[in-house]
């Protein structure tokens, strides 16, 4: 997890959360795996869905939770998927 | 835009909503009216109507929620996610959910129901997220003022790939949604949609408007909105009629239609197999009450349908084809009237005035002269 993030530890581990529900809620296909469940690989699907939503949103694809995603991350949103589902 | 898999929309054009559930940070007349400005923003752009429901079950199910609400989507609270919609299908298909732990709004001091409902409905008519920031379809919160909204591009383009674009008007362009600023009300090429006598008063009916005028008396006419007076009706009236012995009139949309005394509604919409008509008649294009038969005339395309007041159904033989039976009225009827034994069919840019006992037609106008142009 702390590969992923770019910001203090605190912060780092809400916003890792925050993420994980966001990521499992928005770029999950039905009947995909949810991140956190016990797969091969954690951090690859993880890295994937949030290169998935950085390439949706039109953001820098760095597979990070940097700045600019997390803002994406917080904003209030509709709560239908943005990944076929 | 985008799409979702396997494209699914509804296969009917005119669709039913309910609120089965308000919020209390919004009075229910800001609700009803924020969700019919958001409906009306996609019927403008595709030949779909909306008729509300107050009972039963609709196509749409309109409800605020909190939590976990029973379809495997729970809210979050405040913030995050504000609401959801299902594709188009049967049962949970359509219907749109709305967190009721917002602070919902008809303005800026929260979150804009017009703008949330509008993008949902979005969704409950097939249309999934667009990766374009200027959509309305973009899955992030962007707050659009209601009055005067114009669907961005990038949505006509996805809602009309679906339902394709609204039946252009006697033959006009199809453009993508870009509704006239300046509605030409005496555009000589418009017809009307509807026209019928009601009490003392002629109503003409045009996609959103109606213009109400004596019979003797062509000035002073005045259009007004239809939501202004029939707001379950909204907008595109196919057909109306009054039986005046009765005191009723009867309004016609899609598959379904209303019953007033004078502008009072009587109760909620209902079919139109009442009358008989065969089920796969989707719509009626004009109807015309003549008290000396008493019967009223239902013209559907070519073709037309008489139906016996009295009686209460419809009368065998039909239906009939309609220049066969009124020789010198050309192409599909799109509104008609009865006035002092003559029957006035409204056919594009053209109303024939009919003589009734002479079985002919008596002279030609331009439609448009009767709301005074």
């Amino acid at each position: 997890a702390s590969s992923l993030l770019a910001a203090a530890p605190r912060t780092s581990w809400n916003n890792y959360h925050l993420a994980q529900a966001y990521l499992n809620k928005y770029y999950t296909k039905e009947g995909g795996h949810q991140i956190g469940e016990l797969v091969a690989r954690r951090g690859n699907s993880m890295v994937k869905k949030i290169k998935e939503l950085q390439t949706f949103f039109n953001l820098q694809v760095t597979g990070k939770l940097d700045k600019s995603t997390m803002d994406v991350i917080k904003r209030p949103r509709c709560g239908v998927p943005d990944v076929a589902n | 835009y985008r799409l979702f898999p396997g494209e699914p929309k509804w296969k009917k054009n005119t669709l039913t909503y309910r609120i089965s559930k308000y919020t209390s940070s919004m009075t229910p007349a800001e609700v009803d009216k924020a969700v019919e400005m958001a409906l009306q923003a996609w019927s403008s752009a595709v030949p779909l109507s909306f008729v509300r429901v107050n009972s039963g079950e609709a196509d749409i199910m309109i409800s605020f929620e909190t939590g976990d609400h029973g379809d495997s989507y729970p809210f979050d609270g405040p913030r995050g996610t504000l609401a959801h919609a299902f594709a188009p299908g049967e049962g949970l298909g359509g219907d749109t959910h709305f967190d009721n732990a917002e602070k919902w709004t008809m303005g800026t001091n929260g979150f804009n129901l017009f703008t949330v409902a509008a993008h949902e409905f979005g969704h409950a008519l097939g249309l999934a997220h667009s990766s374009d920031p200027s959509a309305l379809m973009y899955p992030t919160y962007k707050y659009q003022r209601p009055y005067g909204f114009h669907l961005p591009k990038d949505d006509v383009k996805g809602i009309q790939a679906l339902y394709g674009p609204r039946k252009p008007f006697l033959g006009k362009p199809t453009s993508p949604h870009t509704p006239p600023h300046h509605p030409d009300l005496c555009d000589s090429t418009s017809s009307f949609d509807a026209v019928t006598m009601l009490g003392k008063e002629l109503l003409f009916f045009r996609d959103r408007i109606f213009w109400r005028r004596q019979v003797h008396l062509p000035s002073g006419i005045r259009p007004s909105t239809i939501t202004s007076s029939f707001p379950q009706l909204m907008s595109n009236v196919d057909a109306a009629y009054e039986v005046a012995e009765r005191g009723t009139a009867y309004f016609f949309k899609g598959p379904h239609y209303w019953i007033t005394r004078g502008f009072q509604m009587q109760g909620p919409p209902r079919t139109i197999y009442d009358f008989g008509f065969p089920r796969y008649v989707q719509r009626i294009d004009a109807a015309v009450y003549v008290p000396d038969t008493q019967k009223t005339l239902f013209f559907v395309g070519d073709e037309y349908y008489s139906y016996d007041e009295r009686k209460g159904k419809m009368e065998k033989d039909y239906p009939k084809n309609t220049e066969e039976e009124f020789p010198g009225v050309n192409g599909q009827i799109d509104a008609a009237v009865e006035l002092n034994g003559y029957i006035y069919f409204f056919s594009g840019p053209k109303a024939y005035k009919y003589d009734v006992e002479k079985e002919d037609v008596v002279s030609v106008v331009k439609s448009s002269s009767w709301i005074g142009c």
